[in-house]
């Protein structure tokens, strides 16, 4: 474990986070009558999280986690899998049947279609892979699907007028992720032996290549003070 | 597997 892997999990595991206090605060707002200006903004708004993006996350870890109970790595990486895999189960839970949370998702904007990047994902991945077996080819599919996840989500914040502060973070935090763990691997190539990952590495860098534009947006709206905004 | 060590990523 070297520190930019730890630092790109703690990013990752900050993004759930950010999101689960967001859902947080949206089912907190529901039952006041005079709410506080965040409430407000949260209940009056779609609260642009895409729910395609939390379906195809949700399907991403229960296919690369199969390993969950056969493989033993540590302590570390069974409790890290168990929180990924239970947190994107649940906001995808919270998105499609909790009552008040379901009002602020807006299905109209969030028109992706899975069908679009799961089937792709899953013909490249019985076709690349390391090994043809099941688990291999599951795993494989994972990462490649990893990589396209997030574009139902770009796509919805670029339709979504305003964009909230703790959906900007969220986005930003796992576009961090993914760059600390380009760090990581180009850590491990010179520190490991035979340490050469082609499939991963690919596909990681397609995927922190998706926010390329949307980091642009995000650090220049810091560097100018002003509310975050993507072009139509 | 052929993948064992970059297995123990998240």
């Amino acid at each position: 474990m070297n520190i930019f892997r730890l630092a790109g999990d703690m990013t990752h595991l900050m993004s759930v986070l950010v999101l689960l206090l967001k859902i947080h605060t949206i089912k907190s707002c529901a039952g006041k009558s005079y709410p506080c200006s965040l409430c407000f903004i949260l209940l009056e708004s779609s609260s642009g999280i895409s729910l395609k993006t939390q379906e195809l996350y949700a399907l991403v870890f229960a296919t690369r986690y199969l390993d969950i109970f056969t493989d033993f790595i540590s302590v570390y990486n069974t409790i890290m899998k168990l929180i990924f895999l239970g947190s994107s189960f649940s906001i995808v839970w919270y998105i499609r049947r909790h009552k008040i949370v379901r009002r602020s998702y807006d299905k109209d904007q969030d028109t992706f279609r899975h069908f679009f990047l799961v089937l792709p994902c899953l013909l490249l991945a019985l076709i690349i892979n390391e090994k043809f077996t099941f688990k291999e080819v599951l795993w494989t599919f994972s990462l490649y699907l990893e990589a396209v996840a997030i574009l139902p989500q770009l796509i919805l914040l670029q339709r979504t007028r305003n964009i909230d502060n703790l959906t900007g973070q969220y986005v930003f935090l796992l576009g961090a992720y993914r760059a600390l763990y380009i760090l990581n691997w180009i850590y491990r190539y010179f520190t490991e032996p035979h340490y050469v990952h082609w499939i991963t590495w690919i596909s990681g860098l397609v995927q922190t290549l998706l926010y390329a534009d949307f980091f642009y947006y995000y650090f220049s709206s810091l560097k100018n003070n002003v509310k975050l905004k993507l072009p139509a | 597997s052929a993948s064992a060590d970059v297995k123990d990523e998240l």
